[in-house]
């Protein structure tokens, strides 16, 4: 684009495949051109650069609505739900934030309420340790409702400022299984007066626009009131945020960008388009 | 859906009409769109709906179907015939024992498929040894033991500090000594990427000498299937692709992308998480998804 001399037909087509190929859709693409298509009809730009800017800009102000990041108010616990489908890396975002929080000087407690998937309490009993978060868990296959139980009668019992729980990964269609999600959000808020204050749902870079459709399952069944993205130091962009941001409100959190306990940015507008365009 | 898209674009050919350039313009955008929607690959879709082009210019419009079915026909036969037509399954000849590799993206399924693939050889009267080769994620080796326990099938277990291609080896001496003739060797999760990474893959490949390196990729996965896929097969060599988490809502349009990038077998699809959830690759299926 840098080389180009003149907005010609070739350029929007670059501009296009740019935006597909980060995974931004064809609906997104396709009202994007148009409108970078008008612009120059109407004269109000000729130079290349100036209608990257332009472009640049439209998609700012589509990810700027939803550029919020967590503020973790002062709550005995505030609670975070973490929910998303299988492999996405709900569990390692986890470790992340309690490490975060740690350092942050926040007491923190993590309940393991995925009892299905083998070796799940493992793997968050040793994120635990690294971030200086106990863990509450039961034997295997137990209810996930009980776990959390405990783990908000720990946290209030001990005064602990934040509970993160962890639950099972799951595909958005099965219903049965958003049942059991809807359970521990009841459970939760039974206990704990607006609780869990962020259900947030963790989305995979990888993933193209079935992204979309977890999104609004998700949000029909428990109402996410955050997101994260994980996966961004691939080579996936996430483009299909600004599809998700175009339809819904809901904030962007935090960004994964790789398996250490310190890869978590906050989610950033302009750093995000930045790898894009 | 797409077939009936198409109707409408064709609603005015008549029977005895030829698909021409001009009327098949509308439709070929309009099949663009639908594969791009299902997550093909740009590049991909655009070779796609040029070789779909070519197959439909002249074409005699049939008196029994629409033109707009005869369309959807062309599209789905052109889809079947790129995914590949016949199911090929694992490469089971050699002298144990001999031994397949998964490996591919973080999160994409291959320790759950690496115990559900040494259940299908089990069943299949063959001797399973599972080797956890993953020393980085978090329980990853514990998660392979309870699998292999689940199953009663053996696995290795790594010493302290052994390093993955040293499992590897240690397990393949161990199995021809054991009377095992097929490791399935579950690797970590990486990014195409990470150069260290890739060579550890390339490390491993060379002191087990693998029947089949099978890339494990995540059904839903976006545009960048194509890169991740030809990095792979460039770097280390792939023999085979297992599609997971097939059970979603997924169209599944990466499958074309890696199949068209890398020319390699689509061999298995993942169908869910419990340990019989493993079905042969069958394009027909495959192929209506992506057209949703
Ligand atoms: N490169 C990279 N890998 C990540 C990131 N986040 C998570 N992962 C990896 O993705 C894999 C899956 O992570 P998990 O945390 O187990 O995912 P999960 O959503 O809890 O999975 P289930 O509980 O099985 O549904 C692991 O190998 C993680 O190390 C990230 O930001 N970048
Ligand atoms: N629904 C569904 N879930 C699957 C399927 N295959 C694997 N999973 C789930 O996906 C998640 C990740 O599976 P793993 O086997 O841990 O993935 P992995 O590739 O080994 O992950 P890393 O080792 O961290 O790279 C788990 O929750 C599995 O149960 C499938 O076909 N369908
Ligand atoms: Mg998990
Ligand atoms: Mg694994």
């Amino acid at each position: 684009i840098a080389s180009k001399k003149k907005i010609d037909d070739q350029l929007l087509e670059e501009l296009e495949e740019i935006m597909i190929v980060s995974d931004m859709g064809v609906q997104v693409t396709c009202g994007l051109i148009e409108k970078m298509k008008n612009k120059v009809k109407k004269g109000e730009v000729d130079q290349p650069e100036i209608l990257k800017q332009y472009l640049r800009d439209e998609i700012y102000n589509i990810l700027d609505n939803n550029d919020k990041n967590l503020e973790v108010s002062a709550r005995s616990p505030f609670v975070i739900m973490v929910i998303g489908v299988n492999g996405v890396g709900k569990t390692t975002t986890i470790g992340k934030m309690a490490g975060r929080f740690t350092s942050g000087g926040k007491s923190v407690l993590l309940a393991a309420a995925d009892t299905f998937r083998t070796a799940a309490v493992e793997q968050l009993q040793i994120w635990g340790n690294r971030a200086g978060a106990e863990v509450i868990s039961h034997p295997g296959g137990s209810d996930p409702a009980a776990v959390v139980f405990d783990a908000l009668k720990a946290a209030q019992s001990r005064g602990t400022d934040v509970l993160i729980i962890d639950t099972a990964g799951r595909i958005h269609t099965k219903t049965n299984l958003m049942e059991e999600l809807k359970k521990i959000k009841r459970i939760v808020a039974k206990e704990i007066v607006d609780a869990p204050h962020e259900i947030l749902l963790t989305l995979d870079a990888t993933t193209g626009q079935n992204s979309i459709s977890q999104v609004k399952l998700f949000d029909e069944a428990l109402g996410i009131t955050g997101i994260a993205v994980t996966k961004l130091d691939g080579t996936s962009k996430g483009g299909v945020l600004v599809a998700i941001s175009g339809e819904m409100n809901i904030p962007f959190r935090y960004i994964g960008i790789g398996e250490k306990i310190e890869d978590l940015r906050d989610f950033n507008a302009g750093e995000f388009i930045d790898a894009i365009l | 859906n797409l077939t009936d898209k198409l109707s409408l674009i064709f609603k005015d050919l008549r029977g005895y009409g030829k698909l021409s350039e001009k009327n098949i313009q509308d439709a070929l955008r309009e099949i663009r769109m639908s594969l791009l929607e299902a997550d093909v690959n740009f590049k991909v879709a655009k070779n796609f709906i040029d070789s779909v082009k070519s197959r439909a210019i002249g074409r005699e419009v049939l008196g029994s179907i629409t033109p707009g079915q005869q369309m959807s026909k062309i599209v789905h036969e052109e889809l079947i015939h790129l995914l590949g037509e016949k199911n090929e399954g694992l490469r089971l000849a050699g002298s144990p024992p001999i031994s397949f590799m998964l490996v591919g993206l973080q999160g994409t399924g291959k320790t759950v498929t690496s115990a559900k693939i040494a259940n299908l050889l089990k069943e299949k009267g063959r001797n399973p040894y599972l080797v956890p080769a993953d020393i980085y994620r978090p329980a990853a080796i514990e998660q392979l033991h309870k699998l292999s326990d689940q199953l009663k099938i053996e696995a290795y277990f790594p010493r302290e500090h052994e390093k993955p291609s040293e499992i590897c080896r240690n397990a393949l001496d161990f199995a021809g000594n054991n009377g095992f003739d097929t490791l399935i060797i579950d690797t970590a999760g990486r990014l195409h990427i990470d150069e260290a990474l890739m060579e550890e893959l390339q490390t491993i490949k060379e002191e087990t000498n693998p029947s089949e390196i099978l890339f494990v990729a995540d059904a839903m996965a976006g545009q960048d299937a194509v890169n991740v896929a030809k990095k792979f097969d460039e770097l280390l060599g792939i023999d085979g692709v297992i599609l997971t988490k097939m059970d979603g809502d997924a169209r599944g349009g990466a499958a074309l992308s890696i199949k068209a990038v890398t020319g390699k077998p689509i061999k298995f699809l993942g169908t869910g998480e419990k340990l019989d959830a493993i079905e042969e690759f069958h394009a027909d299926r495959v192929a209506s998804r992506i057209l949703g």
